[in-house]
């Protein structure tokens, strides 16, 4: 009943961007927010 | 056609191996708490972001269903489009069958290009599944595969060594008590936090303390004189070292891993978790948490 998956942890894609030197410009065609994703993190406005 | 709402912030890196279908052709995943549907490129995708990854072929499985929904998931930085299927999927050694996922037909943009998984596996609640479909989770549940309705996660510094545990929890993975937290929205594993020491405060009293609202450089050879960030949750303080939050960078460089969010919102991600082991118990409707 109990069980296990194993992760890998790899490069993160922020480093794979800055050493293939697309970070600069992946920043300059994507704007993002990580909080975006969360619409309902407040229902009641009551944070 | 459901839309679901989802976003990356640049910094994925933990991902496991899943199967799908007969015989089983193998996927990495993300496995996300932000989300609730599993999808894979399929063959059908003509995008260099499936092109480069691990494509699903539904006429070499033999338990294949197609749907004829569609899907749609758009995030910050692009989307992917779809269909549904249905298949056998395995994680680990729980075999689920008859589930349904989605399979890209198209992944605009580059962010999926250089990532190094191939699909999205979310451990969200069933709301935030597209319209239909049980999450992965919910049907090893429903299916009487798992010892309790909980998983737990532990996360390691290294390459290797962490873990997802499908139904239980690892006493070899914390040590003292568990900390259980009410979920105050069910849906992205929503906890009420109290406050944050030093972030709230910061180190000078004035404005807004920049190491906790951007990522920054700092001094690798300070890091040890750097102050605890203390997160307040449950009225239970959960330190996070500097040492937890600060990383080396290509070049030698240290930078502080905190990143600006709208609103009141804290996504405790890897560099939390690293340093806290979870439990995301569904029959309680709580968060476990305990010293990794």
């Amino acid at each position: 009943g109990v069980t296990r998956l194993p992760l890998e942890r790899g490069k993160k894609l922020r480093e794979v961007l800055r050493e293939k030197d697309l970070l600069q410009q992946f920043f300059q065609q994507h704007h993002y927010d990580i909080g975006a994703k969360f619409p309902h993190a407040f229902p009641n406005g009551t944070g | 056609v459901a839309t679901e709402p989802l976003l990356n912030a640049l910094d994925v890196e933990y991902y496991g191996t899943i199967s799908i279908g007969t015989p089983p052709q193998d996927f990495s995943v993300v496995f996300d708490t932000g989300s609730s549907d599993l999808w894979v490129p399929s063959v059908s995708c003509p995008s260099l972001a499936c092109q480069t990854h691990q494509m699903f072929d539904p006429s070499q499985s033999s338990t294949y269903k197609s749907t004829g929904l569609s899907l749609s998931i758009h995030y910050g930085t692009g989307e992917m489009e779809g269909t549904v299927g249905s298949d056998t999927v395995t994680v680990a050694s729980l075999v689920d069958t008859n589930q349904l996922f989605g399979l890209s037909t198209a992944e605009p943009g580059q962010f999926f290009v250089h990532v190094q998984f191939d699909g999205i596996l979310g451990l969200g609640y069933p709301n935030l599944a597209a319209d239909g479909i049980t999450p992965v989770f919910d049907n090893l549940v429903n299916q009487s595969l798992l010892q309790e309705n909980l998983f737990s996660v532990y996360l390691s510094r290294e390459a290797a060594g962490s873990m997802v545990i499908f139904g239980g929890i690892d006493e070899s993975y914390f040590t003292g008590p568990i900390n259980w937290i009410p979920v105050s929205y069910q849906g992205y594993w929503q906890i009420s936090m109290d406050r944050d020491y030093f972030c709230s405060t910061g180190v000078t009293g004035a404005g807004s303390p920049p190491l906790c609202s951007l990522q920054h450089s700092v001094n690798c050879s300070s890091i040890p004189a750097m102050p605890d960030v203390i997160f307040v949750i449950d009225g239970v303080q959960y330190p996070v070292s500097a040492l937890a939050y600060t990383e080396q960078v290509s070049g030698g460089s240290c930078m502080s891993s905190f990143q600006d969010t709208s609103g009141d919102l804290w996504i405790l991600g890897d560099v939390f978790i690293r340093v806290y082991y979870s439990i995301f118990d569904r029959a309680n409707n709580r968060v476990g948490l305990a010293k990794a």
